[in-house]
Order: structure tokens, then sequence, then C-alpha cells
């Protein structure tokens, strides 16, 4: 995954 | 998902479960900024913009739609609202949304982790919540008398940040190339906006008196 951290977040 | 960014995500979503609470069962917006509350409406749909084509997981959909859904409703409420609309003191509100609004979108388009559209906005919307309690802040200060549930709202949602930062320090042991500098940044910032404020939630609680702020 080189997604930045929080995307996944709210 | 650990526990803090649970807890983090709770107390957002009752922090505004409060405010929707308030609007709607005393019919009044007295003590609320309609600028942050616009400002937060614009933060949820410039982060939200993956909603419909990254599927995280139900429950990241959901949520997003509730805060998508209640920052509308909450600004549908006090400018549109027959009777709640009476309440909404707009000559203390003064606060200008471009002077957050602007330097947020330069910053976003000067630092971010990438650049395209979605990831600008995101990294906007980053920026733009770090500072969109401020004119509900110096509302607050401006009219001094806080009514409880106005109280309780701000405090959850400094406290929403708070739990967030632990969860990022969680997740930086267990999950490091998940550690983005940016969103630490303006995260941190988020909850320093807070301190002044829950100094005095703290004090009047622990004195059981009514909440003031300092003019």
């Amino acid at each position: 995954k080189d997604q930045p951290q929080g995307h996944d977040e709210l | 998902m650990n526990i803090f960014r649970l807890a983090g995500d709770m107390t957002h979503l009752f922090s505004v479960l409060v405010l929707l609470l308030k609007i709607h069962t005393i019919k009044s917006c007295a003590g609320i900024s309609l600028k942050t509350q616009e400002l937060y409406a614009l933060v949820f749909t410039t982060r939200y913009l993956d909603i419909f084509t990254d599927f995280i997981s139900l429950y990241n959909t959901v949520m997003k739609l509730i805060f998508l859904g209640s920052s509308f409703s909450i600004v549908w409420y006090i400018r549109r609202h027959k009777i709640v609309r009476r309440s909404y003191d707009k000559d203390q509100d003064t606060f200008r949304h471009y002077f957050l609004v602007i330097p947020c979108l330069v910053l976003a388009v000067f630092i971010n982790h990438k650049f395209t559209f979605k990831e600008v906005m995101w990294t906007f919307s980053l920026y733009l919540e770090a500072v969109a309690i401020l004119p509900q802040l110096v509302l607050l200060q401006r009219t001094r008398n806080i009514d409880n549930l106005t109280g309780q709202y701000v405090f959850l949602l400094g406290a929403y940040r708070a739990l967030y930062i632990l969860n990022w320090i969680y997740r930086h042991f267990t999950e490091p190339h998940y550690v983005h500098w940016i969103t630490w940044i303006a995260g941190v910032v988020q909850t320093l906006l807070y301190a002044d404020f829950f100094y005095y939630y703290f004090q009047s609680w622990k004195n059981n008196e009514k909440l003031q702020l300092p003019a």
C-alpha cells in the first residue's frame, strides 16, 4: 500500500 | 481499526448528534456558528470525493454519508428552517470564510502528497478542518453565555481530534508505512486550538459552575 495515512479515516 | 480510532469516530458522531438534537428539539441554534458549520460541509464534501470510487468498508461508507448528511442538514436548519433561523445571531457570527478557505486552498495546492485533483482536495479538507472551529470559538468567546449542549458539542469535537492523535500514534507503531506528516501537523494544530476551551471546560466542570470563557 502506498496510500498516505488517513485515506481510510474519516 | 483500533480502539482510539473507534472512540474518536464515536465522539465525532456524538458531537454531530448532540448538535442536531439541540437544533431539532429546542428549535434553536443559539450560540452555534453557521460559518463553522458551512466550513464543515465543505470539509466533508472535498474529503469524501472518493465515496463512490474507492470502497474501504461498509462502516466507512456509512459514516461518510452520515457526516455529509448531518453537516448539510445543520446548515439547512440554520439557513432555511423557519423557526430555527430566527435564533441565529448573524451580527455575532462575523468571521469571514475566505480568510480560512483561501489560505488552506493555496497551501493544499503547494503542499500535498500527490498533485492530483482528488489528492489536493483531500489535503485541502485536512487543512480546512484544522481551522474550521475558529468561527465557533470566536462566537463562544463573544456570547460568553454558553449553554450546556453547545459546550458539550465543542468538547466532543475536541475529544474526537485528541483521540485521532492517539490513533495515529498507535498506527505509527503498528503500520509504519501509513504515517504521513501532513495529517499529523494538521491534526495537532486542530487539537491545540481546543486547548484553551478544554482548560475552561474542565475548570467549570471541576467547580460545578456554568461554562464561561473569559473576554
